[in-house]
């Protein structure tokens, strides 16, 4: 029974991690 | 008949390579759109990109593992390729549902975006057919063998000379991007996950550093915490 924690908020993006908004 | 190690593996092979039979090896009609929607069109700098870092994972995987599974390598990769277009796409209709926007050309012109989400696909690809584990691992079923230790994360950093730190921005989003992948697949990113975050983005060529420079330069001056703490 492995579930994978989600860290990142919902207002958060692959966009906002590679910083193009 | 009841479940081995081996069995194990062979299904998990088989639904990554059905899962991905309809994916093409080409951009499918909606990402093609998503490229064309860009104020700069990221399509013949990817494809230069990806033939770039075929050819430095395919020269690695055959010193890695033996000049006679050159062929695996190129397999891999291919089906590496596959699982790239399959999430970005999956990535690209999320993002355009969160911020209502289409055009993406920020995102899809950045190399290290790229290189990070084809390095993931092709980690989930290596650790489905057992060739990336972790050398100090407790799961690695092939320990002992050289040949196939040699490729284990962080290997396929260091064959594209991508930061950890970079590596580490895909993986939550390519989970998400993924309800099929299996169990062991998002164990497998999660211990990867640790990895970078414990140490290996600790290391002193790490590009966290000047971020976090960077960041105390911006004015975000915060109290530095005591050693105890």
């Amino acid at each position: 029974n492995h579930n994978y924690h989600f860290g990142l908020e919902d207002h958060e993006g692959i966009s906002e991690l590679f910083d193009c908004d | 008949p009841p479940q081995t190690p081996i069995r194990a593996a062979m299904t998990s092979i088989q639904q990554l390579r059905g899962d991905l039979i309809s994916s093409g090896d080409q951009p499918s009609t909606t990402l093609n759109t998503y490229f064309k929607n860009c104020t700069v069109d990221p399509t013949q700098n990817m494809l230069t990109r990806l033939e770039t870092l075929e050819q430095l994972f395919s020269q690695r995987f055959g010193q890695a593992v033996g000049p006679r599974c050159l062929i695996l390598g190129k397999q891999r990769f291919a089906l590496g390729v596959r699982l790239y277009y399959k999430i970005m796409e999956a990535m690209l209709k999320s993002e355009e549902k969160r911020l209502s926007v289409q055009n993406f050309s920020k995102l899809l012109n950045d190399a290290t975006f790229h290189t990070s989400l084809l390095a993931c696909a092709l980690e989930v690809v290596m650790a489905t057919y057992g060739e990336s584990s972790f050398k100090t691992g407790g799961y690695n079923h092939a320990a002992g063998d050289s040949a196939e230790t040699d490729v284990c994360f962080p290997w396929i950093l260091h064959v594209f000379n991508l930061a950890a730190f970079d590596f580490y921005k895909v993986i939550e989003s390519f989970i998400k991007a993924d309800p099929t992948l299996s169990k062991d697949t998002v164990k497998h990113l999660e211990t990867c996950e640790n990895l970078i975050m414990e140490r290996i983005a600790w290391r002193t060529d790490s590009p966290l550093f000047e971020l976090l420079k960077q960041e105390h330069e911006g004015g975000a001056v915060e109290q530095v915490e005591t050693p105890a703490s």
